[in-house]
Order: structure tokens, then C-alpha cells, then sequence
């Protein structure tokens, strides 16, 4: 029984998309299967495991939001990663949010695909829009945890209010069990004053709650999506690469630990 | 006859709401009269100038938004610099974009509103969420013309395709006048391979319509929105500050260009 896990947090350029990226193929290098669920209209997770300029007419994951999906096809594909596999998104999921907006059951729409796909891998990733919209509402309606990553500065800080507030009212009327599962400290310069104010603010708030593994800014990490590649394929030896097996290796104790 | 320019990239995390409120600091310290405009349910503006945490019942954007904008008071109030003013936004914006949905002229909404206030100031800065949904939609539609900040990674030049096929969409139907008056490349750090091979591309796609002054990834840049302060007033000798004051200067230069 796999464990759905959405990436999100409504501020945007905190790395989200990386994070569910390569958590997501640190796993799947652990032989875990993994499956990765683009819901974001830029589609940059699916850029980033290089499958993004596929066939107009190849299906993606608009595809079962707007039909009725409780059976017929998911268009799951593989990725260059052994156990990786994603369910792709591209411009037409823009549209997504208004014309689901008037649909029976319209929170639902995602969770109704993501059960069908739930036993057939050990975790599925959600990358998320940066908002708090429909499609966003979908994925936490979907999941059964949220990482929430962050960048250690005051915006992304100030957005957080938000984000409980959010998580707060999905746990109260459409998904009790959804739970925090952690925060991750990205793009982290720890030189810098304002990370280590903003850091000691997190840790206070969120308590272990915040994984100990940080990211660090990494300009490996900046360029492996230009190639289609995540980071551990792309340059394994990076500092970027090396934080994200780290984080998966942590994880994996914390899952053990539950 | 104030110009209007909507701040818009929906990649996130490229400088949206930094620009806006630096560029429009610096053009009030050059004596010009500046208006901010708030459309991002965050608020990151309004904190950025200090203006966030006001009376629970205090009017806001939202409230322009809804009601009917042809008359009636428009809640604009001062900032700490001298010159420039605010439109702030708080959280309820984030209702606004389902309820504007079953409005009459939804996409003109904000427009009513500017048209009223464009005459008390020299620019009008219009800050974007993260999306191309009817928020964004509605600043494209009440300006006369866009910048773009962008940073110089994969996933922002990914974007500018949506991005530039929604200005011409608004172009052919909402607002024919609307063009892109420039490009900022931001948080920029040229001693990387990848900053160099995105600012070619931009460079050859957008011709001299990318400015030539460059923002440097500076941490005084982070740092100030936690002071309620615009760089120029937090710390006017850093390269921050200096970058956007140099911003300013070419900005006016090529006004008077026109
Ligand atoms: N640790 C890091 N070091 C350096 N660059 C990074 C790091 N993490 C992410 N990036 C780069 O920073 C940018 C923002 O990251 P990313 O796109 O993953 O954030 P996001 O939260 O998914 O953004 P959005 O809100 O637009 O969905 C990207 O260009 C990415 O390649
Ligand atoms: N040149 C810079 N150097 C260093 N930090 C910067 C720079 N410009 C912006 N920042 C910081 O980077 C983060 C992202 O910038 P900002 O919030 O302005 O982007 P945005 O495009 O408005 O984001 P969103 O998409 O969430 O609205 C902020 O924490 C900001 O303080
Ligand atoms: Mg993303
Ligand atoms: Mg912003």
C-alpha cells in the first residue's frame, strides 16, 4: 500500500519541483518504485525527467482530472531512473482549475486516479502549482502527508500562516489523516544572517517536524533540469546530489520510525 | 496621464514583488509620484512595504475587486517613502479569484478601478501571483504594458513560451495596446555556465528589450522585506540597492526614448 506524499507550499521558486524530482530518484536508486504526479501547469517536473516534449496527443494527467475516472487508461510513463515513473502534466492543465470548478465532486477528481494507482508503487510525489487553488486542493485531498519545502528567507516565512491554514481546513473537511510530514530548508546559504534567523523561527514553529538533512545552494541542481536529468544522474558527486541522497536516506529512517 | 506596468512572470520566485517594490522606490526617489498595486493574495507587497498587518476590517484591492468600482472610496495609503503609495491585498484576495468568476466583465474588474486612479500618479506597478489565472489576468488587462523579471534557470526560460502566448491573447482580445516593455534578468550570478547560456537565449529571443542593467543575487535584497522596508531605505549602499537604482535610470532613460 503505497504512501502518497504532496510537495507543497504556495510561495513560489522554493523548490518544489527539485525536491519531489530527486527525493523522489534518490528512492527509486534505493529500489524503492516510485511514482511522480505533475500537477502544476508549467509542468517543470515533467520537464525535468526529460518528458515533456512528447506527442500532442499523448494523454497526461488533465486527462483524468476532467473524465470520469474511476477506470479506463493512466497514462504513467517511465523515466530514465530504474522504479522512476511519472504521470505528466502539460499546458492544457491550466484550463484544469475552471472547468473543474464546475464538477461533481470537484476536490476529489485527483484521489479518485491516485487510488487506483496507490498499491502499485512504495511512495507516489505530488509537485504542486504556487497556489492555493483547485489543482493544489486536489493534491492534498489526494495525499496522505505533506512536505513542505522552504527557502530561509521572510516571504517564504510570512507564507507559512497561510499554508497551515490551508492544511488546517483540508484535514477538517475533506481528508482528516492528512498530516505534516516535514519541512525541508532549501537553497540554504548558512553564511548569511537572515537563513540563520529565519531557520531558528522554523525549528521553533515546526519542531523535528523539520528534517535535519538542508539543501544547500547548488548551481548542479539549477542545471540538471536543462538536461532532463535528475541531479543524481546529471552529476552524482555534486553537493546538491549528495544532500538529496541524504534526505532520502533520513526519510527512510523516519518512515521505519512511524 | 500615469503609465500602468504589470510585474508578471507566473514561473515562481523570480523577483516579481522585489522589482516592483524597488523599482517603484527608486522612481519615487527620483521625484516621480508611484502607486503599488497588490494583486497577489500572499501580500508580499504590502508586507514588503510594511503595510501588512493593519486593522482586520481595513479595505483592501479585494475590495475593489468585488464591489462595483465605478464609484466609491479606493483605499490607497501611503508607504514610508516619500512619493510612493500602496493598494494593499490580504488574504481574502484568495476567495476573489472564484467569486470575480461569475462576475459581469470579469477580466476588467481592476481596470475600473486603475482608470479612476491613473491620472494622481506618473507609474502605476501592478504586482502578479504566481499564475495566469483572473487575478494575473486582470492586471494584464489594466496596464498599458509588462516587465518581466526572470532568473537566469532552465525552468524560467521554460515558461516564457506560456507567458508570451498569454500576453498575445490578451493582446488579440482584452487590451490590443498591452506589449512587453521590458525584460529583467534577476537574482543573476555570471560567474555560472548556466546563467550565461539562459542569458544568450533570453538575449536572442527578446532583442534590446531585455534592460541592460542586471540584478545581482544579493542577500540585503532578501533581507529587507523582513524590515518593512524597500532596499533603498534598508541599506541604500549595498548592490542591491544600487542595481535597482540603476534600474530606474534606464527605466526613465528609455521613457523619454518613446
Ligand atoms: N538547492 C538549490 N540550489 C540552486 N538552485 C536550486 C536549488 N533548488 C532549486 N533550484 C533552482 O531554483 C529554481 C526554483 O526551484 P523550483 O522550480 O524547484 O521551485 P518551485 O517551488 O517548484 O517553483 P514554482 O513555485 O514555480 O513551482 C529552479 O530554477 C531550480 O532549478
Ligand atoms: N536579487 C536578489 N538577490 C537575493 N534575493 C532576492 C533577490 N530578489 C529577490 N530575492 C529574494 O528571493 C525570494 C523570491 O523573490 P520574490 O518574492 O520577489 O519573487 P516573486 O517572483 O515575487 O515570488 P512569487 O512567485 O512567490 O510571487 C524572496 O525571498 C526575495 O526576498
Ligand atoms: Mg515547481
Ligand atoms: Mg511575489
Amino acid at each position: 500500500m503505497g504512501k502518497v506524499i504532496a510537495v507543497s507550499n504556495q510561495k513560489g521558486g522554493v523548490g518544489k519541483t527539485t525536491t519531489a524530482i530527486n527525493l523522489a530518484a534518490s528512492l527509486a536508486f534505493a529500489d524503492k518504485r516510485v511514482l511522480l504526479v505533475d500537477m502544476d501547469p508549467q509542468g517543470n517536473m515533467t520537464s525535468g525527467v526529460g518528458r515533456k516534449d512528447r506527442d500532442k496527443d499523448a494523454q497526461t494527467v488533465y486527462d483524468c482530472l476532467i473524465a470520469d475516472s474511476t477506470s479506463g487508461y493512466i497514462p504513467v510513463i517511465e523515466t530514465d531512473v530504474h522504479g522512476l515513473f511519472v504521470l505528466p502534466a502539460d499546458r492544457q492543465l491550466t484550463g484544469a482549475e475552471i472547468e473543474m470548478a464546475a464538477l461533481p465532486q470537484r476536490e476529489f477528481r485527483l484521489k479518485q486516479t491516485i487510488d487506483r494507482l496507490r498499491d502499485s508503487y512504495d511512495y507516489i510525489f505530488i509537485d504542486t502549482p504556487p497556489s492555493l487553488g483547485l489543482l493544489t486542493l486536489n493534491a492534498l485531498v489526494a495525499s496522505d502527508a505533506v512536505i513542505v519545502p522552504l527557502n530561509a528567507e521572510y516571504f517564504a516565512l510570512e507564507g507559512l500562516a497561510d499554508l497551515v491554514g490551508t492544511l488546517r481546513r483540508v484535514q477538517s473537511s475533506l481528508n482528516p489523516g492528512l498530516d505534516i510530514l516535514g519541512v525541508l530548508l532549501t537553497m540554504h546559504d548558512e553564511r548569511t544572517n537572515l537563513a540563520q534567523q529565519v531557520t531558528r523561527e522554523i525549528r521553533e514553529f515546526f519542531g523535528d517536524r523539520v528534517y535535519s538533512t538542508i539543501i544547500p545552494r547548488n548551481v548542479r541542481l539549477g542545471e540538471a533540469p536543462s538536461h532532463g536529468k535528475p541531479v543524481i544522474l546529471y552529476d552524482v558527486k555534486s553537493k546538491g546530489a549528495e544532500a538529496y541522497l541524504a534526505l532520502a536516506r533520513e526519510f527512510i529512517t523516519r518512515e521505519h520510525a512511524l
